[in-house]
């Protein structure tokens, strides 16, 4: 299984539509500070299930839609789309390609879709359990996260240990 | 289960060790059951021994070795429980010249088996990208993005010096 | 006091503002009293205006904007109250290279009445040095300090590429 | 007044003398990660009378004395020795030039002296009060307390404006 790409609209600083094709191997990211590039991490986290909002670095959902500029107005809702390609059925579906779609609306409403498929939250976190991918700290690492893993008490590093097991 | 939970974390502890000494280029590295008596409620500390220092707690280590130990940790559960794809936003930060060259000789080893997507700002870092995204804020507060030459890091880097 | 500490605050809060317009060229920054009628126990707050975005809750700064927005305020109060030496230890850590040079200016301006030591990586702010001492571990695990002239930062650039 | 020069013994990884010349203006200090810079940024703040274990990054007093290492012996004391030259008289003390040294014992006992006479460790934050130097959250930035500073709520944060005013 690999990231096709990546499609966002109205996600934090994505006010327009952004697409990003990923590579297999390693696709790096550049650029200024706060131009986006950690908002793009987290609106990968985001569609493929990621609910603590402290993890997305915010402290509202809503805080997640497009809040404006002061040459443009906020948005009312946050979509982010990505496609997978799946021909090792690694994920749990019979797809070859998977697509995956997380919105929500300024009133607090979501949607989710899989392959253009309504569903819910647990249908997507279910495509990624048992992968190693989706949730799971160890399969990522966050701007400034270094120091949290090591400054832990041994009690709570457990758990990704136990993610593990 | 707690057989399944002591099998995994030996198999972590390990790799552990072993990515530690190629990240450090030596020295030594444990994870220690605060309690193996209780383990499925066991604590777990982390012990390092960067090459010609003494065995210490991980609190004494420096800015850089600190980074260095939770990338080791993070590919030692990684190689256990192998992930499709892994992101890693700014984990360079603190690293020095060598290190950074060990970070990424480890990078290219998981790179068969992994999809990665890296964020940084350090040009020796990015040059082992296969692709290479710029993102930009635009004047009206928004961000872009627009797919590069990796040949462009050399102009990016002309630009600041 | 408390008119000792309103006088002083808004003191910093004007530099704070000018000095935040330097750093971000441009945008705009405030300090806020959470409780303006009760000044001895009122907590400060943040609300900074990147350019081009809107007015916003220091929460949702990206990793470089936090790191320009609390430089900004360490040097907003130390105007009100100088210093006749600063230590920084590799805060620019986060900056890309346009931030790296107006951080480098800002240095400049209050090295004529403030002695610096500052630790980094970055072979761009160490331009700004009038003296160099490098740092080693030796086999041993023991620290020496050397002094360095200060045209030695180009080889040891050269030594990581 | 401006620092002159810094002598360490004893102190964290200065298992041997070290001897750093400052020049007026800005001093740099490089070195590859663990090699000990960050340390004698605590030795600067710890002879000018820090006392704050966790400013130190350490747990205990004792952890301030080289520990030793697979080929040397620990040793039984630390001793950090500042002097500054102070003809402008910044300093409220009668001398061009003045010398802070402390000293820590493994047993726990510690030694101050200003000018080689022996004093408290309140007769040196006493001089540096009022210069704006030494103690004051303002005057230095360690290395990843960037954070720190913005993740404080505000209540908390006020202690460094009540510190300048
Ligand atoms: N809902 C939102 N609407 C508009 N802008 C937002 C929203 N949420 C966050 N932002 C902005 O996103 C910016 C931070 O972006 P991000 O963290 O992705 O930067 P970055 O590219 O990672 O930068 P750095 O290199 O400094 O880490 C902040 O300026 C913040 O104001
Ligand atoms: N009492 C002690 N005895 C011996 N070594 C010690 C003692 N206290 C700390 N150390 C060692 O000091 C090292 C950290 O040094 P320091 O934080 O100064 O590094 P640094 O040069 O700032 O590196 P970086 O660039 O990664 O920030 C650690 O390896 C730690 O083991
Ligand atoms: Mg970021
Ligand atoms: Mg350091």
């Amino acid at each position: 299984m690999f990231l096709k790409n990546l499609k966002i609209y109205g996600f934090k600083t994505f006010g327009r539509k952004v697409v990003v094709d990923f590579q297999k191997g390693i696709t790096a990211i550049v650029g200024p500070n706060g131009a986006g590039k950690s908002n793009l991490i987290d609106a990968l986290n985001w569609v493929t299930g990621e609910t603590k909002l402290s993890d997305l670095r915010v402290r509202t959902s809503e805080q997640l839609i497009f809040h404006g500029s002061p040459s443009l107005k906020p948005l009312s809702l946050a979509e982010v789309s990505l496609t997978i390609e799946n021909t090792d059925n690694l994920l749990p579906i019979e797809y070859a390609e998977v697509n995956i779609t997380r919105r929500i609306y300024r009133d607090g409403t979501s949607e989710f879709f899989i392959n253009k498929n309504k569903c819910i939250l647990k249908d997507i976190t279910n495509l990624f359990l048992g992968t190693g991918a989706g949730r799971g700290a160890y399969a990522s690492m966050r701007q400034g996260e270094i120091d949290r893993i090591l400054k832990q008490k041994p009690e709570e590093r457990r758990e990704i240990f136990e993610e593990a097991a | 289960s707690e057989e399944l939970f002591h099998q995994t974390f030996n198999r972590i502890k390990v790799n552990f060790h072993k990515i530690f000494r190629r990240l450090f280029d030596g020295g030594k590295a444990e994870l220690n059951l605060t309690n193996p008596e209780n383990v499925l409620e066991s604590g777990i500390e982390i012990l390092v021994q960067p090459p010609s220092k003494a065995l210490q707690n991980e609190a004494l280590l420096s800015g850089g070795e600190a980074s260095m130990t939770a990338i080791a940790l993070l590919f030692a559960i990684f190689m256990v429980k192998p992930s499709p794809f892994c992101l890693l936003d700014e984990i360079d930060a603190a690293l020095d010249g060598p290190n950074v060259e060990r970070f990424k000789k480890m990078l290219l080893e998981f790179r068969e088996t992994t999809q990665f997507l890296i964020i940084s700002h350090n040009i020796n870092t990015l040059k082992v990208a296969d692709a290479l995204y710029g993102i930009s804020m635009e004047e009206d507060g928004v961000s872009t993005a627009l797919s590069l030459d990796v040949n462009e890091l050399e102009k990016l880097k002309k630009k600041y010096e």
